[in-house]
């Protein structure tokens, strides 16, 4: 069940927000169960020592196997499509070749946490998603407003430094929900 | 306001901070 995050302690540097961490895990035996419920909470912090504590007990994405997804989510916003903040946005989604998902997803989740990407309040949370085939990585915002958009897009490309040939798409959540393949 | 800004290099910086332990 999922705990707020304890305030920054003496002498630790508060991030701007708070933010929690949820990991899912997709098996034969639970492929019927509902997305919401094979979300498992595993921390929230408030400050930069809090998040480094979590992060050095938690297995780097590629280090994973089978179909497994880490969501690191603002305190508040849920990681799904439903939740008020992100049902009205979106998502820019990058296909990792094997062997790239632990570098850049903590070069995601340092960007977002360090407030790199100038968008004001629009970015909701990042996912990396391990599957069979390549990994994906992708990072939430609140809007579909085209300028945030294209400068979320920008500070992807300099923060993550993706080989050449990366795809990235933009996927509005609206698109998602019609999406049946 | 004002917001509070980390680049990478300063994040990585306090992951070696004993309160980060």
């Amino acid at each position: 069940t999922f705990r707020p995050a304890p305030k920054p302690g003496e002498g630790e540097h508060p991030l701007q927000y708070n933010y929690a961490l949820w990991f899912s895990r997709r098996s034969q035996s639970n492929k019927t169960v509902r997305y919401d419920q094979n979300l498992k909470f595993i921390a929230s912090f408030a400050s930069v020592e809090q998040f480094w504590n979590i992060y050095s007990y938690i297995v780097r994405p590629g280090d994973m196997t089978g179909h497994v997804d880490y969501h690191l989510f603002k305190e508040g916003i849920r990681p799904m499509w439903e939740d008020d903040a992100n049902k009205h946005g979106g998502k820019w989604v990058i296909r990792l070749k094997k062997g790239l998902a632990s570098r850049c997803w903590e070069n995601l989740i340092l960007a977002m946490l360090g407030e790199q990407f100038m968008v004001g309040e629009e970015i909701c949370g990042a996912v990396i998603s391990i599957r069979f085939q390549d990994d994906i990585l992708s990072l939430w915002n609140r809007s579909n407003d085209q300028a945030i958009i294209s400068r979320i897009r920008d500070t992807l490309q300099r923060v993550l430094n993706l080989p050449p040939n990366t795809i990235m798409d933009y996927k509005s959540h609206t698109d998602s929900l019609k999406d049946t393949s | 306001g004002t917001r509070i800004v980390y680049d990478r290099s300063r994040l990585m910086q306090l992951r070696n901070s004993p309160l980060a332990r």
